[in-house]
């Protein structure tokens, strides 16, 4: 989620730096040692970018979820008017009980979005 | 740009059983070009099931890949499903009567009824059964019990003594399969129904350091599953394909969408091995 | 950016909330006041679901351009070293060069996606 | 899944006359499902606009459509991206020495040479001219600039005595036409050569009361712009089709992507419109 890829991002442009530091000081002490520390970085940054690829794509996912969530409750609501309007009890009572479990996952999957699974 | 968003719906998320599955289903993925999210309850929990599949109707998915846990519980929602025009295959667990367009898994009956004839044979007819489930209530773990029920019934040397819940979890098959030989000492073989339960059961076994003489029979291949078979603790075990089973469902909610008629049932492999099948 | 969705995000979910009471209000009291009120609230949520449309829009192109700069910078630092063995020095010191701007690039743009640009 | 990504860079991201160009670039992002990014300097900048070409380059984009300000500094870029494999498009000012593949805008040059022609016209060839252009430094505002003296310069009656910038903002072509006022008290005509400059310009010699006799040209057809020539304190002004240029220079990319053979040079309608010629 949202407070997951704020961390990532600020770790990418972090190590993006270090693996630049390194690789100068490879070039300046040419050492095998500091070849490795670059080489370490770089591959650290490469796992942080396919990790940044990972949670976006889940991030696409839940996202896209959430804007048919909207539209769904706002579809209900109409039909609750609708039925109301009608004087259709049965019918706007059951949109109206469907607009508002939708509403309670929209909640729910607002915090989703803004925590991230962070598990995954 | 528009690609199918299918949602497979696992009985729990981290269970390795399931992980299985998914992968299966990641790998159809890929190969279909299709948009997979697998989504489901944290800890195995009927409420929070239904209301995964509820959720993924709000969020008008392309497709519902879910068990059909329990008929009763989950008709409803299938039904649901259909009525707002996204297809559902049950996978692993069917709901024969719900509106399910295809149900892609074990033939499970068949399944726990290849256990009882495997416990048969291997007992030579003669032993006291308990039985460790992953839920009373879940379909598929009460079809792998009335099989095998169906299959010892007739044999006089065989009794079933108890059958308690693992609710699917290695902890509670071994904290159960205790109760059970607390209960009942002279039990001489146990039959677990879903993957983790021979594993907690051999836990409690060796632990007690009555290994040796006490056949178990249990589900699934996971890897610590294997390791048991081929140490000998655990004498057989149920194949399933939950990999395929993952893969192919996904393969026929593409086809639903492109609007092919498929076969309602789609069976996979089941049967029964022992050390001696492993490779 | 991050911060800008944070807002929207916490936003759209009391938006629903409000467009739920209200439709409810509207259901109990029935007047044209209470409708009106349902009506408000609920065309403000449909403007809130286009511009979440339209900041995740922009998102993705930012996302996508920060994923290819990652890519480029590890290329660049690449060709440092690839040159640097062949000590052909014009060569690496100008993909040295390049890598350290794109660095810089990196370390910008983390800024923007989680920022976001308040502008637009 | 996989739509070209292209940019348009503009001068300056909030002046009108560049989201005119970004309106007729999006609606060829709609007809044509590519993804428009429009991405550029917040203040008229050329360090800044030659960064955001060097960010796109390293952003991977598919397709980048450009000024080419001043062709010392941009043709190092350009041809950094078209080495890169980067199609790149010129729009609204040309750098025809850079490896840039096709031009997209006015003719500038023409357009300056039609408002100098306008100019000896309406002034029945006798004016002492004012010039605020957007930069120096613009090729654009150069040929401009280069194409109404060479309109004017057999002329005797007309004389150019001043020509200052306005870093094209209204606020500045109005400090400068003071400036020039102040320093040339006999000026009796301005021309402006970019889409504020004739706005400013107006503003100032409103606010001295001497619009009456004071012939403006100015660029463009601005709103604000065509309200001036309706009251008459304008009194022509220069059209150029930045809508048009945006949704073509689009297209031509997408061309260009797909493999087609395109003319390098794309000028859109220019010519000098007066009140009369108002709907
Ligand atoms: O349904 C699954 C079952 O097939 C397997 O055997 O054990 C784990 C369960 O979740
Ligand atoms: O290049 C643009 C020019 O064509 C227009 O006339 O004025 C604004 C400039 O940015």
């Amino acid at each position: 989620g949202i407070l997951q890829r704020f961390f990532l991002l600020n770790e990418i442009s972090q190590r993006t730096g270090n693996v630049y530091r390194s690789l100068n000081a490879y070039l300046i002490e040419r050492s095998p040692e500091h070849f490795l520390r670059y080489q370490q970085e770089r591959q650290e940054l490469v796992v942080q970018q396919s990790r940044l690829k990972h949670t976006l794509m889940q991030q696409n996912i839940t996202v896209k979820n959430y804007q048919n969530l909207i539209t769904s409750f706002l579809e209900e609501c109409t039909a609750v008017v609708k039925y109301f309007e009608k004087q259709q009890l049965p019918a706007y009572s059951s949109h109206l009980a469907e607009a508002s479990k939708i509403s309670r996952f929209i909640q729910e999957t607002t915090l989703t979005l803004i925590d991230g699974e962070l598990t995954n | 740009k528009q690609t199918y968003h299918f949602v497979l719906i696992p009985e729990e998320m981290d269970n390795d059983y399931w992980r299985l599955v998914e992968e299966g289903a990641r790998e159809a993925e890929k190969d279909l070009n299709v948009t997979l999210e697998y989504s489901g309850p944290v800890q195995a929990d009927i409420e929070e099931h239904i209301k995964k599949i509820d959720m993924a109707i709000a969020s008008k998915v392309d497709g519902i890949i879910t068990q059909g846990l329990n008929e009763n519980q989950f008709k409803p929602m299938i039904n649901k499903a259909i009525a707002k025009g996204i297809p559902v295959i049950t996978i692993d667990t069917d709901a024969p009567n719900s509106k399910r367009i295809a149900y892609v898994g074990t033939d499970n009956y068949l399944s726990g009824f290849l256990a009882g004839q495997a416990l048969i044979k291997d007992t030579k007819g003669k032993a006291v059964v308990g039985i460790i489930t992953g839920h009373f209530a879940a379909e598929h773990q009460r079809l792998r019990v009335q099989g095998f029920r169906d299959a010892v019934k007739n044999e006089p040397g065989i009794k079933i003594v108890a059958i308690e819940e693992s609710n699917i979890t290695r902890i509670e098959a071994a904290e159960k399969a205790g109760k059970i030989l607390a209960e009942h000492p002279e039990v001489t073989a146990f039959y677990g129904t879903s993957a983790l339960d021979a594993i907690g059961i051999a836990q409690v076994v060796e632990r007690m350091g009555i290994a040796e003489d006490m056949y178990i029979i249990g589900f699934d291949t996971l890897p610590e599953t294997l390791e048991l078979l081929k140490k000998g603790t655990i004498e057989a075990t149920v194949v399933q394909k939950p990999y395929e089973m993952g893969y192919k469902a996904v393969q026929l909610m593409l086809d639903i969408k492109n609007g092919k008629t498929i076969s309602p049932v789609h069976h996979t492999e089941t049967r029964v091995i022992h050390k001696e099948d492993l490779p």
